[in-house]
C-alpha cells in the first residue's frame, strides 16, 4: 500500500458518493449516462469475482462491496426510481456501449495473465473500465450545461486512474512490480479524459459554466 | 506475461 494508492481509491470512492449525493438530493440523474454505468456494474461484476474465491482483505474487501454496491444502486435509480427515471436523458445518451463489451471480451481472451474463468474476466474488467467513460463524456459533449456535481463526478473518475499511474509508477520503482495490463489500459483511460480535464480546469480556473465543444 | 497472480489493487 502506498500513499498515491490510497488517495486513488479515496478518490474513486468520492467520486461515487458525488453521484449518488446528485442522484438522491436533486431526484434527478440528467447529464449522466446510464450506459457508463451499466458498464461500471459490468466491470465490478467481472474484476470482484474473486471475493469469494479469495482471501479476503481488510482493505480491498469492503471497497469491492461498496464498489459493486453503489453502482448497482445508481443503475437502479436510474432504471426503476419514478422521479429519477423520467429525468434521464435517455434521447442524448446514444453511444453503442455494446460495442464497446466485444471487443474488450475478445482481447481479455488473447491477452491475460493466465488463461482461467477468473484472470479472463479481470483482464475483461480493465479493458472495459478503460473504454466505460465514452458515453459519458460523448453524452456531456451534447449537454448544454453540465451541473457542477456531474463535472466533479467525471473529474473525479478520471483523476482517480490517473493517481493509480503514479501508484504503479512507486511501485516498479520501489516493489518492482510489472503489471502491462492494467498499465496499458489505465494509460488509455486516463487519456480519455485528457481533453475533458483540459475544459474543467480551464472552467475552473475562469470561474465559468464547464463546457465541452 | 506478468510475475504476480494475485491482484491485490482495487
Amino acid at each position: 500500500m502506498n500513499a498515491f494508492r490510497l488517495l486513488a481509491d479515496l478518490t474513486h470512492l468520492l467520486s461515487i458518493i458525488i453521484l449518488l449525493v446528485k442522484i438522491r438530493t436533486t431526484k434527478s440523474c440528467a447529464g449522466i449516462s446510464l450506459k457508463t454505468q451499466d458498464l461500471y456494474v459490468l466491470v465490478f461484476i467481472s474484476r470482484y469475482l474473486d471475493l469469494f474465491t479469495r482471501p479476503l482483505s481488510l482493505y480491498n474487501t469492503p471497497f469491492k462491496l461498496v464498489f459493486l454496491a453503489t453502482s448497482i444502486t445508481i443503475v437502479y435509480y436510474m432504471r426503476y426510481h419514478k422521479v429519477v427515471k423520467q429525468t434521464y436523458n435517455k434521447d442524448s445518451d446514444t453511444f453503442k456501449h455494446y460495442f464497446l463489451i466485444l471487443p474488450c471480451a475478445v482481447l481479455a481472451f488473447f491477452i491475460n495473465p493466465k488463461f482461467t474463468f477468473i484472470e479472463v474476466l479481470w483482464s475483461f474488467s480493465i479493458y472495459l473500465e478503460a473504454v466505460a467513460i465514452l458515453p459519458q463524456l460523448v453524452l456531456l459533449q451534447s449537454s448544454s450545461n453540465i451541473d457542477n456535481l456531474t463535472g466533479n463526478y467525471v473529474f473525479m473518475l478520471g483523476a482517480y486512474r490517473a493517481l493509480y499511474l503514479l501508484n504503479w509508477i512507486y511501485r516498479f520503482f520501489a516493489e518492482d512490480v510489472v503489471r502491462w495490463i492494467p498499465w496499458i489500459a489505465g494509460l488509455v483511460q486516463t487519456a480519455l479524459y485528457a481533453d475533458f480535464f483540459y475544459y474543467y480546469i480551464k472552467s475552473w480556473r475562469n470561474n465559468e459554466r464547464l463546457k465541452l465543444p | 506475461m506478468e510475475k504476480e497472480r494475485v491482484h491485490d489493487e482495487l
